[in-house]
Parts: structure tokens; C-alpha cells; sequence
């Protein structure tokens, strides 16, 4: 736990925007079983931070695994950590490799 | 492999 697979890489999206600015679909029990990011849209934080790239698999958010985890509360973490006023930044571990 | 393709889709959310 906590080892970063070989072909992810970290990236952290300040808050820079009102909002994240990233559609996901998949979680468990879909045919995605881990949420891959399938839009970003111009202007959000995502957007600007320059480093999200739709296709990327999410495999964590500020450390938290989201393997096992439905797209419902998949999601759901995710605005989470954006909406939390205890950091300026999300951190996503993510892979190009699905 | 044909267990996965039974499967649903996900539906998509923005955040």
C-alpha cells in the first residue's frame, strides 16, 4: 500500500478555479472498474493545472485508493477533496495505462 | 474476459 505503481505518475491541481473542471465515468462493478477521466473542461482548476489528460485512470485522490469504490462514492470523494477548505490542492494519482 | 463484457457502463459524472 502506498507504493506507486511503475506507470503512475502524481499529479497535484491547485484550486485555481470554482471548479474541478473534470468529467469521470467507471468505478466498480461497471466495465471501467476505476474512473477515467473522459472530459476537461477549459477553465477549471484541472484545466489549468495542464497536467490532467482525458483517458488517465484515477487510482487515488489525497492517498485514498479508489479501488472498490462505486462511481457514485468514487465521485463523491473527489468533490470532496475539491470542496474542503483544509488544502488548496488535490493531489491524483493517476495512469495512462487502463 | 466475457464475465467483464457483461458488465454495465458507467454513467458519467462533472466535477
Amino acid at each position: 500500500p502506498g507504493l506507486l505503481e511503475p506507470t503512475s505518475t502524481l499529479v497535484r491541481v491547485a484550486k485555481s478555479a470554482s471548479t474541478l473542471g473534470i468529467a469521470i465515468e467507471g468505478g466498480a462493478n461497471t466495465r471501467q472498474p476505476l474512473p477515467r477521466i473522459v472530459t476537461i473542461q477549459r477553465g477549471g482548476s484541472a484545466h489549468n493545472c495542464g497536467q490532467l489528460k482525458v483517458g488517465q485512470v484515477i487510482l487515488e485522490v489525497n492517498g485514498n485508493s479508489l479501488k472498490g469504490r462505486e462511481h457514485k462514492d468514487a465521485a463523491r470523494l473527489i468533490a470532496e477533496a475539491f470542496k474542503t477548505k483544509e488544502r488548496d490542492y488535490v493531489d491524483f494519482l493517476v495512469t495512462d495505462f487502463n | 474476459r466475457e464475465k467483464r463484457l457483461t458488465l454495465p457502463p458507467s454513467e458519467i459524472t462533472l466535477l
